[in-house]
């Protein structure tokens, strides 16, 4: 019989993975757009490529920051961030998103509608992405939820070449723990909330392949400059 | 490995966060 562990209510009320994932959070980035040129499908594209790779040098601050990330060896962590990157960047703009009806908050001073994405030719990308907000939206996802979600997205990334099984199940694992720990003590009136926001995942990464391959063909057009670190990225999942 | 240069500094840099 396998040892089935009950998630253990802490008692204090605060999950101490969830503590320090709130604490390793980045700063908020700004997009900064150039005001020197006009406005163009371009410029919006080249504001949100510079955006992503700022973004993303944070994001792998963070990813050292969550407990036994960096206790893996270093190809595993490069492995679950070339998988991840884009659902980690497309998690924090649906968070970021939740206070705003129909807009995405690309950074507090690039926020985008419909209409505004449809002349970036991200229609489809931003209807995908605010799919996603309105789930988390109608289940009233916490920052600690995010958090904790944001960090299973990247310990869960299936890549497929994972050095360490165990090691990779084992972060996977405390993280899950600790989503399972939050709920009991935060949502006792839901059994099923951890459960309910796993299930999130999936439409996560439908969506940032959604992103991934719109930028990659971005990319194959060449109009649009980006950064190496991004440009890294995008060929890591092709 | 050698295509991920970048990711790979940036996750060896023990200063932590990376300054931008």
């Amino acid at each position: 019989q396998p040892h089935r562990k009950q998630p253990s209510c802490s008692t204090l009320g605060e999950n101490k993975v969830v503590t320090l994932l709130l604490g390793a959070e980045p700063e908020k980035v700004c997009a900064m757009p150039d005001p020197a040129l006009p406005d163009s499908d371009i410029k919006a594209l080249t504001t949100l490529c510079d955006l992503a790779d700022r973004e993303l040098v944070l994001n792998i601050s963070w990813a050292k920051n969550i407990p036994g990330f960096s206790s893996l060896c270093l190809s595993d962590q490069m492995s679950l961030l070339q998988s991840a990157w884009m659902e980690i960047l497309v998690l924090r703009v649906a968070f970021r998103s939740l206070p705003c009806e129909d807009k995405l908050v690309f950074a507090d001073d690039y926020i985008m509608d419909a209409e505004q994405a449809k002349s970036a030719g991200l229609l489809e990308l931003h209807k995908a992405i605010l799919q996603l907000v309105s789930r988390y939206r109608s289940m009233r996802l916490e920052k600690e939820e995010f958090v904790t979600l944001k960090a299973i997205a990247l310990a869960n990334s299936d890549s497929m070449h994972i050095e360490d099984v165990e090691a990779v199940q084992g972060l996977q694992d405390s993280l899950h723990e600790a989503l399972l720990d939050y709920e009991c003590v935060h949502h006792r009136e839901d059994p099923r909330r951890a459960g309910k926001l796993i299930m999130t995942l999936p439409l996560l990464r439908q969506t940032s392949a959604k992103a991934v391959r719109h930028f990659c063909s971005i990319k194959q057009d060449g109009r649009v400059p980006m950064h190496k670190l991004f440009l890294e990225l995008l060929e890591a999942n092709v | 490995k050698e295509k991920h240069k970048i990711l790979h500094r940036l996750l060896q840099n023990s200063s932590s966060p990376v300054d931008l």
